[in-house]
């Protein structure tokens, strides 16, 4: 766009990627220290033999925390700010899950495909008591290939404020404030990865994964209707609010 | 706003 030079285009990606390093639930360093243990057998039994409403509570407790995270993140950017509070919450409701889906693949371990969770790495087998395999499956399959992508920090904090900032959410009142929002990450996130000399294609990639990741999103929400409509109790007294505020 | 009384609490808190 000839209306956003390269300085802004630079600035703006280096805000992101302050906001971004500032709000990650676990630091670079943190994570390079980190002994990646992967969980014992006896671990992922104890996981997979909970009741199925414990497992499912025990994940909207991370998932939440995780998101606030994310709220943060979202908060640390100047152009998030400056949108009105109804844009501001219809974009966390659509969007923060999928930030938290993108920023998976820092925990991942592409090579055991397990996850941090809890303290350790897991596998797919030890969500096994939450009923929704494929769900899980796709979950796994998504960081893999996010992974695969070798994203720089500073490439993974555009990304997920270009889906922040997506302006076809609905109820957005400022429509027209968010599309430029995200036009303009989406030319940092271009930029950067020109200056990063990366291949045409991964930009291409990138953008097929926004689809992935509502579809992901969609599932679960499906989830969390089927479950809610065996455990609604559960569901109203022991999920944290901050979940049944963002899915309920 | 009651609606969603969590998320616009934790927008309007300064961020720390």
């Amino acid at each position: 766009s000839p209306t956003v030079s390269m300085a802004e285009l630079d600035h703006l990606a280096h805000i992101i990627s302050k906001s971004h390093l500032e709000t990650c639930q676990h630091l670079r360093e943190e994570l390079q220290q980190m002994n990646w243990q992967n969980l014992l057998q006896d671990e992922v039994e104890s996981y997979q033999s909970k009741p199925r409403e414990v497992m499912w509570q025990l994940c909207a407790v991370k998932i939440t925390e995780a998101i606030q995270y994310v709220v943060e993140f979202a908060k640390r950017i100047d152009g998030f700010m400056d949108l009105c509070q109804n844009d501001q919450i219809v974009l966390l409701k659509a969007g923060s899950l999928e930030v938290v889906f993108i920023r998976m693949c820092r925990v991942f371990d592409s090579q055991n495909n397990t996850v941090y969770f809890d303290g350790k790495f897991a596998g797919p087998d030890a969500f096994k008591a939450l009923g929704c395999d494929d769900l899980i499956t796709s979950v796994f399959d998504f960081a893999k290939s996010m992974c695969l992508l070798h994203l720089t920090e500073e490439e993974l904090a555009l990304f997920s404020a270009f889906v922040l900032f997506s302006a076809d959410r609905s109820w957005l009142q400022e429509k027209l404030q968010v599309e430029k929002m995200q036009q303009r990450t989406h030319l940092a996130l271009q930029h950067i990865l020109q200056k990063n000399q990366r291949e045409d294609g991964v930009l291409n990639k990138l953008r097929c994964k926004v689809s992935a990741l509502r579809s992901l999103c969609n599932r679960h929400t499906e989830k969390l209707s089927a479950f809610r409509a065996i455990y609604p109790d559960v569901i109203r007294t022991h999920f944290p609010p901050l979940y049944k505020e963002l899915f309920g | 706003k009651e609606k969603h009384k969590i998320l616009h609490q934790l927008l309007q808190n300064s961020t720390s």
